[in-house]
C-alpha cells in the first residue's frame, strides 16, 4: 500500500456538495461512492444525483423492515446501493438536481448515467479499509459527528469520541503525516469528503486520526462499504 | 500510548466572560454566514446558543487538540437541532452487529504486504 493516497489527485472525486437543512447525508456518501466507482470503470467523471435517492430509495434494512431509506429523514448508505441494484441506476445531477427537500420520484430510468454491479462491506481493518480505497475507490463510510459541528482544520483525534454512528461521509484518502502539534509527533490520518458545502471544515473536508494506537476514532472504521460500477451513458 | 498533554494553567481574562467580545463576535458571525432571525427573541436565542457553543468548542479544543476548533456555521444550532437538521445516518444496533459479524456483501480480504 502507497504511504499517501488521495482520490482528489486521481480524477476520482467530484466536487464538494452541500445537503441543505435535510438529514440526506448518506445520499451523498452513496453517490459519492459510485461517483468514483463510475469513474474508475468508465474514465469520466459524471457528478451524480442525490435526489433521486432522496425521493425515490425507500428500501429497508433487511433485518429491520421498519428500518427505511427516507430521504431528509436519514438512510443507509448500503440500503443506497441495494436500491441502485434493483433500480438500474442513478441518474447525472443536472438531470435530477438537489433541491434538499423530500419529494416525490421523478426518476426516468433514459437517464441514467451510473449503475451499481454490487457491493461490500468491509471489515472493520484498516489495512483492509485502505487496501479496497485504493483499489475499488472513493468509500462510503459512516462516522460520529460529535467533533465535527465545531471543526474547523488539522487532524481531528478527540481523546475521548462516541462509537456511534450518525453521519455518512466518503473516504477519499488517508496521508501518513499530518502533524500534531500538542503531541509532538506525525499523526497519520484519514481524508474525509463531508457534504456540508465548502465554507465547512476544510475547504469541505475533514481529516481524523487513523493508526494502531489510535484506531476506528469515533467509529470512523467500522461502518465502510465499497461499491463497484458498470458504464451506461 | 498518548503523550500527556501540556495545559496551559496560567494565563488572562477569560474572553467567553466578556459579553460584549461574545456580542461582537456574534454580530461577525451573523454577517459571515448570511444568518437572519424571525425576530429579537429568536435573535436573543441564537445568541445564548452561539455562546453555549463557544463554550463547547473550546472543550473540543482541549480534548481534539490537534485540530482546529472554533466558530463554524452551525455555531448557532444546538447539538439536537444539529443532530436533527444535518445528521442522517439511520443505523440500528442489530444492522451494526450484523454487519460486523458478516453478511452476504462481505468485502473479500485483499493482500496488504508487497
Amino acid at each position: 500500500l502507497p504511504e499517501d493516497f488521495d482520490w482528489r489527485d486521481h480524477g476520482a472525486v467530484g466536487p464538494v456538495k452541500n445537503q441543505g437543512s435535510c438529514g440526506s447525508c448518506w445520499s451523498f456518501s452513496a453517490s459519492g461512492a459510485l461517483e468514483g466507482a463510475n469513474y474508475l470503470a468508465s474514465g469520466k467523471m459524471e457528478v451524480l444525483s442525490e435526489q433521486q435517492l432522496v425521493d425515490c430509495d425507500h428500501e429497508c434494512d433487511p433485518s429491520e423492515p421498519d428500518s427505511c431509506d427516507a430521504g431528509c429523514n436519514g438512510g443507509l448508505m448500503t440500503s443506497a446501493f441495494s436500491y441502485l441494484l434493483k433500480s438500474g441506476g442513478l441518474e447525472r445531477e443536472k438531470d435530477y438536481p438537489y433541491t434538499g427537500k423530500d419529494g416525490t420520484c421523478k426518476f426516468d430510468k433514459s437517464k441514467i448515467a451510473a449503475s451499481v454491479q454490487n457491493y461490500s462491506v468491509v471489515a472493520v481493518d484498516e489495512e483492509q479499509i485502505a487496501a479496497n480505497l485504493v483499489k475499488y475507490g472513493p468509500l462510503a463510510i459512516g462516522i460520529n459527528a460529535a467533533y465535527m459541528q465545531t471543526y474547523i482544520g488539522g487532524v481531528s483525534c478527540p481523546y475521548i469520541c462516541g462509537r456511534h454512528l450518525d453521519h455518512g461521509v466518503l473516504l477519499v484518502g488517508y496521508g501518513a503525516s499530518g502533524f500534531a502539534p500538542s503531541r509532538f509527533k506525525e499523526k497519520p490520518y484519514w481524508i474525509i469528503k463531508n457534504s456540508w458545502g465548502e465554507n465547512w471544515g476544510d475547504k469541505g473536508y475533514y481529516k481524523i486520526c487513523r493508526g494502531s494506537n489510535v484506531r476506528n476514532k469515533c467509529g470512523v472504521d467500522s461502518m465502510v462499504s465499497t461499491v463497484s460500477a458498470t458504464h451506461s451513458s | 500510548d498518548e503523550e500527556p498533554l501540556i495545559r496551559q494553567v496560567v494565563g488572562g481574562a477569560d474572553p467567553l466572560d466578556n459579553d460584549l467580545e461574545l456580542d461582537s463576535q456574534f454580530v461577525g458571525f451573523v454577517q459571515r454566514f448570511g444568518k437572519t432571525y424571525r425576530d429579537a427573541e429568536e435573535h436573543a436565542h441564537r445568541l445564548s446558543v452561539f455562546k453555549a457553543n463557544l463554550r463547547r468548542a473550546r472543550r473540543h479544543q482541549l480534548l481534539d487538540p490537534s485540530a482546529e476548533h472554533g466558530v463554524t456555521k452551525f455555531s448557532d444550532l444546538t447539538p439536537a437541532e444539529f443532530r436533527r437538521t444535518y445528521l442522517g445516518l439511520k443505523t440500528t444496533r442489530r444492522s451494526f452487529l450484523r454487519e460486523m459479524a458478516g453478511s452476504a456483501h462481505d468485502a473479500p480480504v485483499l493482500p496488504t504486504d508487497g
